[in-house]
C-alpha cells in the first residue's frame, strides 16, 4: 500500500558505465572496483546480472564529472592487463530515480507500481536495482521531472521541491 | 575505511529467477511484477542492466519455497501475451550476502573490499546489487559459510552467530 513508500528520490546529474562482456570468475569485480576506488570515483549503483557462457556485463553509475576519469582507470587496469572487456560503454545522459519505503520485504507491489507510474509515462527503465529500502532505476534525464511527479502522484505524496 | 561497514547480512534460502531477453521498452517491467505481486511473490532483489539490441534480462531473487509459483505466474503472464522471454532460468542453489554500512557514498573503496574478500577465497560473485547503506551479491550457497566469514574479517566485525 502506499504508506510503505515514504519518498521519492531522485539523482539528476548521474551518468552510467558499463564494461560489456566481463569474465565472470573471481576476482573481476575486485579488480573493475579497487582501481576505481584508487581513482577516486564515487560508485553510487553496481549492476550485474547472471553471466552467459561465461561473461557478462558490469554496470556502475558515478556522477556525470566523473566519467572521464572513471573510463580511465578501467582501460588502464585493461593495459595492465588485469580485466578485460569487450566495450566499455559510458552513458551522460542518465538520472536515477528511487522510491523509499520501510519494510518493503514484500515490495513485488510496490516495485510493481512503480514500474506501472513509468510505463504510463512512456519512461524507458535502463537499469533496475533495489534493497529493501529503496527501489532505484535509471531512466533518460530528459524525462526526470515526468517521472518524479508520476511516482509522487502514484504514491500520493506530497512533492517537497 | 572499515567503520563505514556496520554489519554483514546474509540469506541463506534465497533463489534466482531470471527472465533471459525480455524486450526493452515501456511497460514490461510493469508486466512482470504485477502478476509477481499479484500471486503473492516476496521479491527481494530486482536486477536489471543495460540492454542490447534491445533485448535485456531481468532477475529477481525470492525465498527458494515460492520459486515454483513465481515461475507459475511468469509464464501464466506469457501466455496472456502480456510478456516475451527467450528462457526463464531458476536458480535454486544461491544466498544473498550483503555489506551493510552507514555512508557508503563513496562506496568504491566498501565494494573493491568486499569483492577482493570474496574472490580471495575464490568465491564468484553471480548477482550484484547495491544502495547507499547496502552492497548485496549473490553467490553459490555452498560457500556462504566462508563468505561470510571472509566478510567479518576483512571489515573487522565481530561475528554475531
Ligand atoms: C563478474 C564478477 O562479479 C566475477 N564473477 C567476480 O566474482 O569477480
Ligand atoms: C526491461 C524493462 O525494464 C523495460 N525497459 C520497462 O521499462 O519496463
Amino acid at each position: 500500500e502506499s504508506k510503505v513508500v515514504s519518498g521519492v528520490a531522485f539523482s539528476r546529474d548521474e551518468a552510467k558505465v558499463t564494461l560489456t562482456q566481463v569474465e565472470d570468475r573471481p576476482g573481476i569485480a575486485a579488480a573493475i572496483f579497487g582501481p576505481l576506488a584508487d581513482a577516486g570515483i564515487n560508485v553510487d549503483m553496481i549492476v550485474q546480472n547472471i553471466s552467459d557462457e561465461g561473461h557478462t556485463d558490469m554496470t556502475f553509475s558515478c556522477p556525470v564529472e566523473q566519467v572521464k576519469r572513471a573510463e580511465k582507470a578501467v582501460n588502464e587496469a585493461r593495459d595492465r592487463g588485469e580485466i578485460s572487456f569487450a566495450g566499455l560503454v559510458a552513458d551522460t545522459d542518465v538520472a536515477k530515480v528511487s522510491v523509499v519505503g520501510i519494510g518493503m520485504r514484500s515490495h513485488a507491489g510496490v516495485a510493481a507500481q512503480m514500474f506501472k507510474a513509468l510505463s504510463a509515462e512512456r519512461v524507458n527503465i535502463k537499469v533496475i536495482t533495489t534493497s529493501e529500502i529503496k527501489i532505484s532505476v535509471l531512466i533518460d534525464r530528459k524525462y526526470l521531472e515526468l517521472a518524479v511527479q508520476a511516482l509522487h502522484d502514484c504514491f500520493e505524496l506530497e512533492k517537497a521541491g
